[in-house]
Parts: C-alpha cells; sequence; structure tokens
C-alpha cells in the first residue's frame, strides 16, 4: 500500500512581501496550513460511512474525493481566486472555472467546466461530471430521470464530453443535485477594488499614452505594484 | 486558482483545480484551468528499469544488478542538485534487460499564473512528457517548465515582467513503483513537486512524516 500524499496551491503572480504585508501574509498561512491539515485528515481517515454499513469494511477516500474535498475548502475561503472570493471580468461578473484528472485509467481521465455562474463548488460539477460521464462512455451511464422542474427536457448527462460550458453545464449542475446560489455568492468587496482600481488605472495610463502619441501597452489584468491574480 | 494534487492508498494521483480566472478578463475568456494540458495533467506510465532511481553519492542501490553506470553530465547534475534539498546524484544504470526491474510512475500537476502562457507551451502535458520520454524525475521535468527561466518564462519573450505574460507555478505529486521480474513491489517512492519563476505562490503540503509545511516565497 501506498502512503497517501497531498499538496495544494492557493495561486501564483506578482506576489511580494510589501505588497502582501503582514497581516495577510499571516492570514494566507494559517489558512493554507488549516486547509492542508484538514484535507490530509480526511485523507488519511477511513470514511464513516462505511462503518455503518456492515457489508463493506472501512475504506479511505480516494485521491478524487480527497482533491476535490480540499478544493472545495479552498473554493470557500474568500482570499483565494476561486468560488466566493473569485475576481471579476470587465464587465463585473463572476465566471468561474475547474477541472479534474486521475493517473490511472485509459478511458476518461480529465475533465473541465467553463462559464460557471450559479454553482457554488464548480469542482463538484467538474468530480461529477467525470464520474457520470466515464459511466456513460461504458455504457453504464444511470438515467438522469430527476428532472429540475425547469419545464425543459434533462440533459441527457455528461456523456464522454472533456469541457462543458456555461449554461448546459450549469444545467447538469442542477441535475446532479449540486448547491447553485446567486452570482452575489461570489462577491467580495476586496476583488471587486482590484477591479474597478485595474479598469480606472488602464483608462488613466491610456489617456497618458495617447496624450504622448505612444501606443498603448497598458493592461487592467496585470499590475507592476500589487498583485492582481492571473487564474 | 486553487488546486490539490492528492496520491490515494491505491497509488491513484487526482489533480483538481477551480479558479474565477484572470482579474479583468474579457468575459467570455476561457482560461488554462479546464482545458486538459494546459492547466492541470494526470497520466501513468510504466518503464524498464528505474532510471530515475536517487542515490546518495554516487553508490549503488543494492536493489540493481551491476550494470555500466550512466553517468549524468556535471551539467544536468547541477540541475538536479540545484532543485532538491538534498545533494542527491542521480545516477542511472543500464538496466540488464533480461530479468531487470520495471517502474511504474504516475504523475498530477496543477498550475497557476497567466493562463494564457499555460496554452502557449501546454504547460502540464510539457511537465509529463518531459518526465515521461526524457526519463527525468517530475521534480526537474516541473522546474523545467515552471521554474526561473524555464519554458513558461521563455514563452514570454521580450514581454516578460510586463502584463505578467510567463508568470506562474506548478504545483504536483509523483508516484514511482518499482517491481523485479515476478511482479513483487520492490520499492515505492513519492515526491512533492512545486516550483514557480515569479514574485510568489501561495502552496503547502504535507511530508512523509505528517508535518504541514506552508510557503509564499522561497525562503519564507
Amino acid at each position: 500500500q501506498v502512503q497517501p500524499r497531498l499538496i495544494i496551491h492557493g495561486g501564483a503572480g506578482n506576489i511580494t512581501p510589501a505588497s502582501l504585508g503582514p497581516e495577510r501574509y499571516v492570514a494566507y498561512r494559517s489558512s493554507l496550513l488549516t486547509i492542508v491539515s484538514k484535507a490530509h485528515t480526511y485523507l488519511t481517515t477511513p470514511t464513516q460511512s462505511n462503518y455503518n454499513s456492515p457489508s463493506s469494511s472501512s475504506k479511505l477516500p480516494s485521491a478524487l474525493e480527497a482533491a476535490t474535498y480540499a478544493v472545495t475548502l479552498l473554493e470557500d475561503n474568500p482570499l483565494f481566486n476561486s468560488g466566493h472570493g473569485a475576481v471579476f471580468t470587465r464587465d463585473g461578473i463572476n465566471e468561474l472555472e475547474a477541472s479534474v484528472m486521475v493517473s490511472r485509467g485509459q478511458a476518461k481521465r480529465g475533465v473541465g467546466v467553463t462559464g460557471l455562474r450559479h454553482v457554488r463548488n464548480p469542482i463538484l460539477l467538474a468530480k461529477k461530471v467525470l464520474e457520470h460521464g466515464k459511466d456513460d462512455l461504458l455504457g453504464r451511464g444511470k438515467k438522469l430521470d430527476n428532472n429540475t422542474g425547469d419545464g425543459e427536457p434533462d440533459v441527457p448527462s455528461a456523456q464522454g464530453h472533456t469541457l462543458i460550458h456555461g449554461p448546459t453545464a450549469e444545467k447538469l449542475a442542477r441535475q446532479y443535485g449540486l448547491e447553485m446560489v446567486d452570482p452575489s455568492y461570489f462577491f467580495t468587496q476586496k476583488r471587486w477594488d482590484e477591479h474597478v482600481r485595474a479598469l480606472e488605472r488602464e483608462k488613466r495610463e491610456q489617456q497618458d499614452l495617447l496624450g504622448a502619441g505612444t501606443a498603448s501597452g497598458v493592461s487592467a489584468t496585470w499590475s507592476k505594484d500589487e498583485y492582481l491574480p492571473q487564474g | 486558482t486553487v488546486g490539490a494534487v492528492a496520491l490515494d492508498v491505491e497509488g491513484v494521483i487526482c489533480v483538481a483545480t477551480s479558479t474565477g480566472g484572470m482579474t479583468n478578463k474579457l468575459t467570455g475568456r476561457i482560461g488554462d484551468t479546464p482545458v486538459v494540458g494546459a492547466g492541470f495533467w494526470a497520466e501513468e506510465w510504466t518503464e524498464e528499469g528505474d532510471p530515475t532511481s536517487p542515490h546518495k553519492n554516487g553508490s549503488r542501490n543494492p536493489l540493481y544488478s551491476p550494470g555500466p553506470a550512466v553517468v549524468l553530465s556535471d551539467a544536468l547534475k547541477r540541475l538536479i542538485a540545484d532543485c532538491l534539498p538534498s545533494p542527491f546524484l542521480y545516477t542511472p544504470t543500464l538496466q540488464d534487460s533480461s530479468g531487470g526491474l520495471t517502474t511504474t510512475r504516475s504523475i498530477g500537476v496543477s498550475g497557476t499564473g497567466n493562463g494564457d502562457s499555460f496554452f502557449r507551451v501546454s504547460a502540464a502535458r510539457t511537465v509529463g512528457a518531459i518526465a515521461r520520454y526524457s526519463s527525468l524525475p517530475s521534480v526537474v521535468a516541473l522546474t523545467k517548465v515552471a521554474g526561473p527561466s524555464g519554458e513558461l518564462q521563455k514563452s514570454a519573450d521580450d514581454r516578460w515582467g510586463k502584463a505578467g505574460e510567463g508568470e506562474g507555478g506548478i504545483i504536483g505529486l509523483e508516484l514511482v513503483v518499482v517491481r523485479d521480474a515476478s511482479g513483487n513491489v520492490v520499492e515505492t517512492r513519492s515526491d512533492i513537486l512545486q516550483d514557480y519563476n515569479c514574485g510568489g505562490m501561495f502552496r503547502a503540503w504535507i511530508d512523509e512524516e505528517g508535518v504541514a509545511y506552508a510557503r509564499i516565497f522561497r525562503k519564507d
């Protein structure tokens, strides 16, 4: 048997001790330690549900369950650019993306979902699409007959598709019974302020550049003075 | 972006990644996170012998039948030694193919940073490809892509340091299972992988003794 292992990340980019400051350094550090410890405990503790059913012996969670559990903790933490605390597009909305991939098996192993606006934990949708899609791909698909009550026919299932976008992805999320939220759930003032500040800086600098008659190379997606999440 | 890479007791590695994307991106822009091979990758393969076996100070691992040692070039040794916390020398041994060892290697990686640059070099898949087809340790392969002066940074050309081009980091896990000719497991090794080419990367992991680490910079 192999010793279970785990590593997590919360983003990379133009992060400097000066722009982060001591308080936020401590906040990020303690969040990372808490999340990695919780997730590692989950990964190395036999799942309780198995204890109740006498037939099956208690089993350790799979890498898929542990990795997606760790990411839900990161998505729920407003410090990190995902889920609650996600960044905004130029138009001031959140568009979320997620993916999972496992190392074993030659059938469908990797899935991506994108353009999400109402799924509380996008990583759980990616996990469901991988789990269902694999069944469908191998002909063992479960008939999804839980109508979402929106008067439209259910999406048959994720099939063997690898990358699913927007409304169809969100319809699948409803069919899989995942938690759906209003887009305002993802809002945090810090991300909104970064969004507005970067657009204003871009506008100011473009006016300066136009005034000087040089081409604008300014972008509202990155700053040399502060860390703007790049994704 | 956030990500997690887990190795379970069955030896399966899973990578999970989630993001809000790039600040002030165009609405409708798709990043590397949901695209297989760009922002994430996991695979398992088998190879003859155990080319990435770690040797301390050149002593030969008793697992290996004596065979001509293919000594690495000094540059590659320096690269590997620079990437690893302790002075390991990799001296792959040409394996006597009759009754030799076979190795099953698994890898999973999750990326974060300027997604358009990750697309350009298919960053996550490239880590796996370098490890698999050069028979290099995954820790070296990851640094060649996400480390300072790696493929990601090179992809920015003269735009490096402007608008975040080429910036990013990757975390991952590798599992190596070595079997003898009868298929018995003679050794398993797992490795935490991590590197970045920019100011910092928020990351945390648990080592083999169960100790938790959190880092943002190189030596904090």
